[in-house]
């Protein structure tokens, strides 16, 4: 499909099958293999090992996006809304962010901010009780936004470091229910000037380029502050989120590897990208 | 839409007469971009053009007085036929109480999809029996009681201490005794490469004998869709699958690589999260969207 002088056409289609298999779509291959045709092949004529080397420098700095430390000292409560399209992993991904920071020795509150999916309440009380974090929840069926408001109230009046709100799934078509985010967002604010401080997009590592689309739509409504990438403890690569960090600037947080409380780590952008092309 | 871009390539053509090979070689570039941009597999794509190709180089474009249209033709009937020609059915032929088993990734939608399967047989005048099988994740028996609960329909008192294979086999007796004909079983989300988690499904089959084990499928899924498939259907053995969330804008292209590396039918798709959004797959509508 692409031509170049220095790989030969099997080592270019190897790379191609790669990069393809791994999510990352064609205008970002396209955007790599140019790459690798103008600056890579002209230094590195007659060694494939240091074009491949290249290309991962250049995916990582694709991928290294000035990222702003979580601020807990000025903002107290520090406000993190979780959103995404279905099943995701959005309330797990909750349940072990409260693990990480409740084991720091921060006071964390929950904010069951999913009051339309069938026990989903039930489900973010578990991990609550789990990680010694308190849950704050309302009416199934009942005002999102009024479960958020309560969690940010109650964490002012606890004086408690972090909320953090869940909420239900959703698909980024569904202009209603991207409407019904943007108010809970507002309520935010109302309960907290500045808040949420963090809005997390959680993508699942084994969406195709659909990524790009639940990145767009979900950042031109909520503006995100970064992104969670789960289920990586499967066989899907995740490349989808090198173009999304490439054109929106959202840096990747933390990865999910499972579905226990201690299956999150921080983004490494080097072992991403050694994954890519084992 | 790809029938747009090929009416381009091949506008261009237009004035040179005949099609030669070249011409054939663009447009062929154009419809594989567009799968690869579709999510349909990479290996996929490649066997699916290989096959087009075949017939595109042949009289029936080169010698055609519009080959544009002749070639848009030979995609779009190669993609139908792949895709599963016409739809397939749930076959529930079997002296009752007849047991279905969903199975797939986590967060695929099984646990929604059992409950949407329940109201459409319920609809059909089938008495639907509800079995959680999930002791893994956090309220998962509660999420399908309460499913179970709106329906109206029965289900099995699950605790999560019990073992998945024993809640399948006390709830198939269960089943047999209230005269529920139909017995929908609810697993937990696992993947593909999990060894103990496969072996689990397999001991429920061996167990309960189902009639049908479907896939249940993400439609957003990317290339991994071939790997997982492959995996649940070699370890496992898949009836059919039922694709879910086709109510977004994903084009969809899993759809093609799950039915090219399995052969099973796509008997359902999703097409929102209240109960009554299923519907039979339509194997001509599916190929539309993946082409786009
Ligand atoms: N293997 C694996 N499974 C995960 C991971 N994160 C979440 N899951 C599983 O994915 C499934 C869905 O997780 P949820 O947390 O319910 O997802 P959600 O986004 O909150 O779903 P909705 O609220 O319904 O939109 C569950 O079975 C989780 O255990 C991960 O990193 N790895
Ligand atoms: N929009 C839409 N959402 C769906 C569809 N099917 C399921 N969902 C949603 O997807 C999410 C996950 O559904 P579940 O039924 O919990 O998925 P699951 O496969 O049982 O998840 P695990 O048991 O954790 O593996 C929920 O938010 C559902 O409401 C669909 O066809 N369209
Ligand atoms: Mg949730
Ligand atoms: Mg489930």
């Amino acid at each position: 499909m692409f031509g170049s002088k220095a790989l030969d056409d099997d080592e270019l289609e190897e790379i191609e099958e790669i990069l393809f298999t791994a999510d990352i779509g064609v205008k970002t291959a396209q955007k790599l293999l140019e790459y690798i045709e103008k600056e890579l092949s002209r230094k590195d004529k007659s060694r494939p090992e240091k074009i491949l080397g290249g290309l991962q420098e250049k995916i990582r700095s694709m991928l290294s996006i000035e990222t702003k430390p979580l601020d807990f000292e000025s903002n107290k409560p520090l406000v993190i809304l979780v959103v995404g399209v279905n099943g995701t992993g959005k309330t797990t991904t909750i349940g072990k962010l409260a693990m990480r920071f409740t084991d720091e020795g921060k006071k964390v509150i929950l904010a069951a901010g999913d009051t339309f999916r069938a026990a989903a309440a039930e489900q973010l009380q578990v991990w609550a009780e789990r990680t010694g974090a308190q849950l704050i929840r309302g009416q199934e069926g009942g005002d999102p936004g009024a479960v958020v408001y309560d969690a940010i109230s109650a964490a002012k009046s606890q004086n408690a470091d972090l909320v953090i709100a869940d909420t239900a799934g959703r698909l980024h078509t569904k202009v209603n229910l991207v409407e019904e985010l943007k108010k809970i967002h507002r309520v935010c604010g109302k309960a907290m000037p500045g808040a949420p401080h963090e809005v997390w997009l959680v993508l699942d590592a084994t969406t195709g380029q659909n990524a790009i689309n639940q990145a767009k739509q979900f950042h031109k409504a909520l503006e995100l502050t970064g992104m969670i990438l789960t289920k990586l403890d499967g066989t899907a690569k995740g490349g989808v989120i090198i173009g999304i960090a490439d054109t929106f600037g959202i840096p990747v947080r933390f990865i999910g590897i499972g579905e226990q409380a201690a299956d999150l780590r921080r983004f490494d952008s080097e072992a991403f990208v050694k994954a890519l092309f084992t | 839409s790809l029938s747009d871009k090929l009416g381009l390539t091949f506008k261009r053509l237009k004035g040179h007469g005949k099609l030669s090979e070249s011409n054939i070689k663009d447009a062929l570039r154009d419809v594989r971009i567009n799968l690869l941009e579709a999510d349909v597999n990479y290996r996929v794509v490649k066997d699916f053009i290989a096959s087009v190709k075949k017939r595109a180089m042949g009289k029936e474009v080169l010698a055609s007085l519009t080959p544009g249209q002749q070639f848009i033709k030979i995609v779009n009937e190669e993609l139908i036929s792949l895709m599963g020609g016409k739809a397939g059915e749930l076959d529930l032929a079997a002296r009752p109480p007849v047991a279905v088993m969903l199975c797939g990734l986590q967060g695929s939608g099984k646990t929604t999809s059992v409950g949407k399967l329940a109201h459409m047989l319920k609809k059909m005048g089938r008495r639907p029996y509800l079995v959680p099988a999930d002791v893994y994740r956090p309220a998962a028996i509660e999420q399908l009681t309460k499913l179970a609960g709106d329906l109206d329909v029965p289900v099995f008192p699950s605790t999560t201490g019990q073992d998945p294979v024993e809640i399948c086999r006390q709830a198939m007796e269960k089943a047999e005794v209230q005269n529920n004909d139909v017995v929908l079983l609810d697993t937990a989300g696992r993947l593909h490469v999990d060894e103990d988690l496969m072996q689990e499904l397999l001991n429920i089959k061996r167990e309960i004998q189902p009639k049908q084990i479907l896939l249940v499928a993400d439609s957003m899924t990317g290339q991994d869709a071939v790997n997982v498939a492959e995996r649940f259907d070699e370890d496992l053995g898949v009836d059919g699958v039922i694709l879910t969330k086709t109510d977004g804008d994903a084009r969809g292209g899993a759809a093609l690589s799950i039915k090219a590396v399995t052969g099973k039918p796509i008997l359902f798709v999703g097409t929102g999260e209240r109960m009554d959004a299923m519907e039979a797959f339509h194997p001509d509508r599916m190929a539309g969207r993946i082409l786009g």
